[in-house]
């Protein structure tokens, strides 16, 4: 019960054979706390279980759906999409696929990414590149030409040097940025 | 057969489901329509029926191409448990009662799933099933049941939300690890999840707390049972790191849980897990700023919050059994007789098996002596609210009287734990921690200790180093009190035999 | 010591750990528009 009994956790070399070091003195919790979206400061304090994934990092890949609430007011908008007083309604890709058109290019992201595999994702790809987006296969973000600059081709033409706008959905923003295209990266 | 017409029943619910809104008229008529035509209108039926539902939503996800949807069923069955309870009119039955009974059918097939020979029970759909329950209740109970038109129906509904959390945490609680290991990895998700944490957190009323540390207890009480100091299996490694982070996210969302439950939750932590222990007496409440501990200027008894008497949500009174009377007719009025009670009334009837740095058994009732030393604490700060400061910063007090006493009455393992459980309660500012900050260092000063005294330091050296040599967080009360030690001119700790008896740790403490 | 059936059930346990794909919120009615269908293989295939 004395001090003696803190020499295996404090002299190295027995840690190993004595007591398991990572649950005795433990850990630098900074990574951990990182991985919970907990920030060191208290003054930005957020909750973080109600967007708790996973008790685990490694079961925690993907976003999960919080609690939310959508008030009446936002479901009984008229003439929403063109539809007259009804709420505007998806069940058919053959009557309403040329809906996509009247999104914005925000929703149209949304849908891009939020719906992998989908027929959406499809027709939101099609009308991003009529709005003169590419999609980037590498980075997996969209990108526009900056109208301001016009973007000087390499020689060889494989690949152009200018100044794009990109989509960035980790910050939901498009951000202005100079790069090197490569032609054979989008589509 | 019967059987089969439930099969079908159920068949067809989770087929309306993908082809229409759930905000449908289908869908009510569809229940409408179960219920008018018998399918659910009696208790055996009501059985029937769920177990054909939790069987098929099972079947169909063993069944499922993995890279499909898996769960359509499970899911389909979550929303019509949501449905049946928020739809129906509940005169024979309670709400309550309907919702357990359907639990305790879904826990029967689950028990004989988990018991086949063949080794194929998988915990994902009931997982999914208590997750998509959870989520699709929330769904529905948003905003006190809005979506709800009927204002009767809807008060109802309020009224049993509470009780829907605490039928699901009581449907957790029997499901806990030790029972059922092969579902260990699902519950622990499950009483982390999003749409049950912390709603059982905020209940109003605090009405989800005591089922919570009932839970947690079982989370620790698994840990502890196979947790050896230098083998600890990979899977038990594996729960401690989850519940290392489910802990610290509490600490982050709700410090105040912890911080009114450290007493019970540390009853079943074990010893070795000695950061996950400063974390939850490092919890502080919300809003408080802490005073710098390492300000040479700093005086605790100057410090405003540590006139605030903290609030214990378990009052660990209930823990002294017949040890009670004994203890508060001591500190009414000190006499040996009572103190040989208590001192002989800590002891176990037998040695058992701990997993503790530098002991591997205890005969002594861990739990009875930290119900002590915080019933007194909390006594004697009670009593300066109704007396004077003087009355229990007094080693002349009963309070202080008590605490002595034990230690030296009793054997050197009394004595370590007595001292553990004092230096439990050094956290954040507060009355405690300033009282049993002034008992510990006239602990460690008293000059009536006789031959015990090395002793006595040498364990509260050692209980406070234990908490300081981890990786943070350490707690506020802690570094304040130990600060305080070290820099004693009443008693140089360097000089110490014990101390420089052991140059690592003498190496340390000049460090410190 | 954990017996040796219960340290089984524990790593199936394990392996069969649910994850956050596990936890999310169910979608039963899907509309036409959100259906599978063959997209481009760059595409993100995660939501």
């Amino acid at each position: 019960y004395g001090l003696k009994a803190l020499l295996p956790l404090i002299r190295r070399e027995d840690q190993s054979t004595e007591y398991d070091p990572s649950m005795t003195l433990g850990i630098d919790l900074t990574s951990v706390l990182h991985s919970l979206g907990i920030q060191g400061n208290q003054q930005g304090r957020q909750r973080v279980l109600d967007t708790f994934q996973s008790p685990w990092v490694e079961t925690s890949r993907s976003e999960v759906e919080p609690r939310f609430f959508v008030p009446e007011s936002f479901t009984n908008i008229p003439n929403v999409l063109q539809s007259g007083a009804q709420d505007p309604v998806f069940n058919s890709v053959q009557q309403d696929h040329a809906k996509i058109s009247l999104f914005q290019d925000e929703t149209l992201f949304y849908l891009f990414y939020k719906h992998p595999g989908s027929v959406v994702q499809e027709l939101t790809y099609l009308e991003l590149r009529k709005r003169n987006w590419r999609y980037h296969k590498t980075l997996k973000v969209w990108l526009t030409k900056d109208p301001m600059m016009e973007p000087a081709v390499a020689p060889g033409g494989a690949s152009e040097r200018g100044s794009y706008v990109f989509f960035d959905p980790q910050r939901w923003e498009k951000c202005q940025r100079d790069f090197v295209l490569f032609y054979n990266a989008i589509m | 057969t019967n059987q089969e017409k439930m099969f079908l029943v159920f068949t067809e619910w989770v087929k309306l489901l993908q082809r229409v809104p759930e905000n449908d008229i289908k869908v009510t008529v569809f229940i409408r329509q179960m219920m008018d035509k018998g399918v659910i209108n009696s208790t055996d039926n009501m059985i029937q029926f769920t177990k054909a539902a939790i069987e098929l939503s099972v079947g169909s996800f063993k069944e499922s191409d993995p890279t499909s949807e898996v769960f359509i069923a499970t899911d389909a069955f979550s929303k019509l448990i949501v449905k049946l309870l928020v739809l129906q009119d509940f005169t024979a039955l309670s709400r309550s009662e309907y919702l357990r009974l359907m639990i305790s059918v879904i826990t029967m097939v689950f028990s004989e799933d988990q018991g086949m020979a063949d080794n194929s029970f998988n915990e994902r759909p009931y997982f999914r099933l208590i997750s998509s329950l959870l989520c699709q209740w929330e769904d529905v109970s948003g905003h006190n049941f809005i979506k709800i038109q009927d204002q009767q129906f809807r008060n109802e509904l309020i009224e049993f939300t509470p009780e829907f959390y605490n039928i699901i945490a009581s449907f957790l609680h029997a499901f806990q690890p030790i029972a059922y290991p092969g579902f260990s990895f699902a519950w622990i998700t499950l009483i982390s999840h999003r749409m049950f944490l912390p709603k059982m957190l905020s209940l109003p009323g605090k009405v989800g707390w005591s089922k919570l540390i009932l839970l947690f207890t079982d989370l620790l009480k698994f840990m502890a049972q196979y947790t050896k100091k230098n083998d600890v299996p990979d899977a038990v490694s594996v729960v401690y790191k989850g519940a290392l982070r489910v802990f610290l996210a509490v600490a982050n969302d709700a410090p105040e849980f912890l911080v009114e439950n450290h007493y019970e939750l540390l009853n079943n932590l074990p010893h070795v897990y000695m950061q996950l222990r400063n974390v939850i007496l490092s919890a502080i409440p919300k809003r408080m700023v802490l005073p710098n501990p390492y300000d040479p200027q700093l005086s605790i008894g100057d410090v405003e919050s540590c006139q605030h008497v903290p609030n214990v949500f378990y009052d660990p009174v209930q823990d002294l059994k017949n040890l009670k009377k004994p203890v508060d007719n001591y500190l009414r009025i000190p006499s040996a007789s009572l103190l040989r009670v208590i001192s002989t009334g800590i002891f176990k009837a037998d040695q058992q098996k701990d997993s503790g740095i530098g002991y591997d058994s205890v005969s002594v009732d861990t739990k009875l002596i930290n119900a002590i030393v915080l019933h007194v604490g909390i006594e004697a700060a009670l009593e300066k609210d109704k007396t004077t400061a003087t009355a229990i910063f007094n080693t002349k007090s009963s309070y202080y009287a008590l605490l002595a006493s034990m230690l030296s009455e009793g054997t050197t393992e009394v004595r370590f734990h007595v001292v553990q459980a004092i230096v439990n309660q050094l956290r954040y500012p507060n009355a405690h921690t300033l009282w049993f900050n002034y008992v510990l260092k006239n602990l460690f000063l008293s000059e009536e200790w006789g031959p015990s005294f090395a002793e006595i330091q040498e364990i509260i050296i050692r209980t406070l180093l234990e908490r300081v040599v981890t990786n943070k967080p350490h707690c506020w009360g802690i570094i304040v009190t130990f600060t305080e030690l070290l820099k004693s001119s009443e008693c140089s700790i360097m000089t110490l035999p014990f101390v420089k008896d052991v140059p690592e740790v003498e190496h340390i403490i000049k460090h410190l | 010591t954990m017996p040796a059936e219960m340290a089984s059930q524990l790593e199936s346990s394990l392996l069969n750990c649910p994850d956050s794909l596990d936890a999310d919120t169910p979608k039963l009615y899907y509309n036409s528009l959100s259906l599978p269908h063959p997209t481009s293989i760059f595409f993100p295939n995660e939501t």
